[in-house]
């Protein structure tokens, strides 16, 4: 009005100018996440799942009333089908809130390991897939595939350590704290185990292997799937004897990981915020890989307290902070952890 | 939330001890 008055046009054109600048650049924005998948899954990549986590943790972290603890957890467990008789402690009014119950412990001896196997489950869960890696794609479904150099990460797309989580305190810390006392039971367990503690990076991290995580010679990668479900006991253990020496926390979208939408996205695992512990065991590389999901954006690993995931900051996708346990042992250089042991879990929110 | 494993076996004799869509628990044999 105020342009009409003065005898001015109004510029019009701008305005799908405007519009056309906005639509190009959140289409930017979403090609670089490479969402590919049906309708349904991009309208789901479309909403806040970051957000919408950390809503649904906060919600869950509020204390409940003493009298709702028992029917709302009975309710809960009833749905989830969780089996509330093997909890370290029966007493459902110990939970303030229903973060505490998800994240619960169970009676020592509740889980008993397989002596015989070298390789034995960390979760409770499903087994969505298992296989061989060939030429460096690993299956995320039948015929659904993904880079495996995507999920772990190489040396080419890992930046300098960043931030307050990877200050470096915590490996000084850890240093200090294990140098010394552990020195013997470190060698004995390598000698026991028949790790190669003295080859100190991963494979694929030398200079000039562009293709990282290729086996040696007689040897294959392989690779496993388990999903766990709402009411699955959320907590993980060391699967082998092995030595952890790198953490790599990739920051990334919250989708679900159930098995419906494994089968509907592609590069799920890679798109989702995760942290990937690597190492070596007997055979050469091993590596764990914690994947978040949208009810449980919040991984916790027992020996890293430094390690903050799902934080409300911008990040780029692929993004990703390491650490290197280098210094929690001059030995071995990384945490040394047998097969059993609890490694951390996953929380709501 | 998922666990995803990759690791280094040999290509003879490494074996998965699992069904697709098996329920495991922790501690449970995957493989020898």
């Amino acid at each position: 009005s105020q342009a009409r008055s003065k005898g001015r046009g109004v510029r019009w054109f701008l305005v799908p100018l405007g519009i056309l600048t906005g639509v190009g650049a959140v289409s930017y924005a979403r090609d670089e996440r490479a969402v590919v998948g049906p309708w349904h899954v991009h309208v789901i990549s479309s909403l806040p799942l970051r957000a919408v986590s950390r809503l649904f943790g906060s919600f869950n972290s509020l204390t409940l009333p003493e009298s709702l603890r028992k029917p709302g957890y009975h309710l809960y467990a009833w749905i989830f089908g969780c089996n509330l008789e093997e909890m370290e402690d029966p007493d459902l009014t110990h939970y303030p809130n229903l973060g505490e119950f998800f994240y619960r412990s169970l009676k020592p001896g509740a889980r008993p390991m397989d002596d015989t196997s070298e390789l034995v489950s960390p979760a409770d869960g499903k087994v969505l897939h298992f296989g061989v890696v060939t030429h460096g794609q690993v299956e995320q479904v039948k015929g659904v595939t993904y880079e495996l150099q995507a999920l772990l990460g190489g040396s080419s797309n890992v930046p300098q350590p960043t931030g307050k989580e990877d200050n470096g305190d915590h490996d000084q810390q850890m240093a200090q704290s294990s140098h010394s006392a552990n020195i013997t039971s470190e060698e004995e367990f390598a000698r026991i185990n028949g790790i190669d503690y003295s080859l100190d990076r991963l494979i694929g991290e030398e200079e000039g292997h562009a293709s990282a995580y290729g086996p040696r010679p007689g040897n294959q990668m392989y690779f496993c799937v388990i999903y766990l479900a709402p009411g699955d006991y959320h907590r993980f253990h060391s699967p082998v004897n092995w030595i952890v020496q790198t953490r790599r926390h990739f920051s990334g979208d919250l989708f679900s990981v159930s098995p419906w939408m494994a089968g509907l996205l592609k590069d799920l695992f890679v798109l989702n915020e995760r942290v990937a512990l690597l190492g070596r065991w007997k055979h050469g590389m091993f590596s764990m890989v914690p994947v978040g999901a949208t009810n449980v954006g919040s991984i916790v690993i027992r020996f890293d307290k430094d390690l903050r995931t799902n934080i409300k900051q911008a990040y780029r996708h692929g993004q990703c902070t390491e650490v290197r346990y280098d210094q929690a042992s001059w030995l071995s250089k990384g945490v040394v952890v047998p097969k059993g042991d609890e490694m951390g879990g996953f929380k709501l929110g | 939330s998922t666990v995803v494993l990759i690791f280094e076996a040999p290509e003879q004799g490494f074996t998965f001890t699992l069904e697709p869509g098996q329920k495991v628990q922790v501690g449970q044999s995957l493989g020898h």
